[in-house]
């Protein structure tokens, strides 16, 4: 299963 | 943090710093879109108010600061500045941005990951970055002989944007449970924007003359 995003980018 | 989200990122923070020394060492913003800059603050806005509310590293905090002050110092040099403002080619940069903002809410209105306040106008400026460059792109076309701040910067974004797709992929393929398909899909249609650009670019370098898009 994957995390959706992570959001750790900018 | 691997070495092409590295470097994307300094690459970002340097194309900021190529055209803000272009504005204040030039005093002229000539053939720079301020519809693309505004666009820019807007992505930058409703992507970081996760400021107030997530932390990630002090990088990551530190870089959204800046690329949020940067977009506004653009935008405040371009509309208000008293010597910078008359140097706006304001008739050459009339791509309707507004277009671009409608159909990126309606975008993440319909396409997201989570129905929410703060997630779809994360969506938002994902899908806002993707296509604002467009009005920049457009103006450098009818500004004629391109200066070499203007062409560098635009340059050094289009190299951000593909070293972010390196860094994707080498994520990718050493991180476990790491997909982000509306990032992905974004970026390569944001990266592809530039390929035009940087086939004249390339061009012209080589051939040492001034930046022309025909």
């Amino acid at each position: 299963v994957h995390h959706t995003h992570a959001k750790d980018e900018l | 943090m691997n070495v092409f989200r590295l470097a994307g990122d300094l690459t970002h923070l340097l194309s900021l710093v190529v055209l803000l020394l272009k504005i204040v060492a030039t005093k002229s913003c000539r053939g720079v879109s301020a519809k693309t800059q505004e666009l820019y603050a807007i992505v930058f806005v409703t992507r970081y108010l996760d400021l107030l509310f997530s932390f990630v590293s002090l990088y990551n905090s530190v870089m959204k600061v800046v690329f949020l002050g940067s977009a506004f110092s653009i935008v405040y040099f371009m509309r208000y500045h008293k010597v910078v403002r008359h140097t706006y080619d304001r008739e050459l940069d009339t791509f309707r941005s507004s277009f671009l903002v409608a159909g990126s809410m309606v975008l993440a209105l319909l396409i997201n990951s989570k129905y929410t306040f703060f997630e779809v106008l994360w969506t938002f400026s994902i899908y806002l970055e993707a296509v604002a460059i467009l009005p920049q792109l457009v103006m450098l076309q009818r500004t004629g002989n391109i200066d070499n701040l203007t062409g560098n910067y635009v340059f050094l974004l289009g190299m951000y944007r593909g070293l972010y797709i390196l860094n994707w992929i080498y994520r990718y393929s050493t991180e476990r449970r790491y997909w982000q398909m509306i990032v992905w899909v974004s970026g390569i249609i944001q990266t592809a924007l530039y390929a035009d650009f940087f086939y004249y670019y390339l061009k012209c370098w080589n051939e040492n003359r001034t930046l022309v898009i025909p």
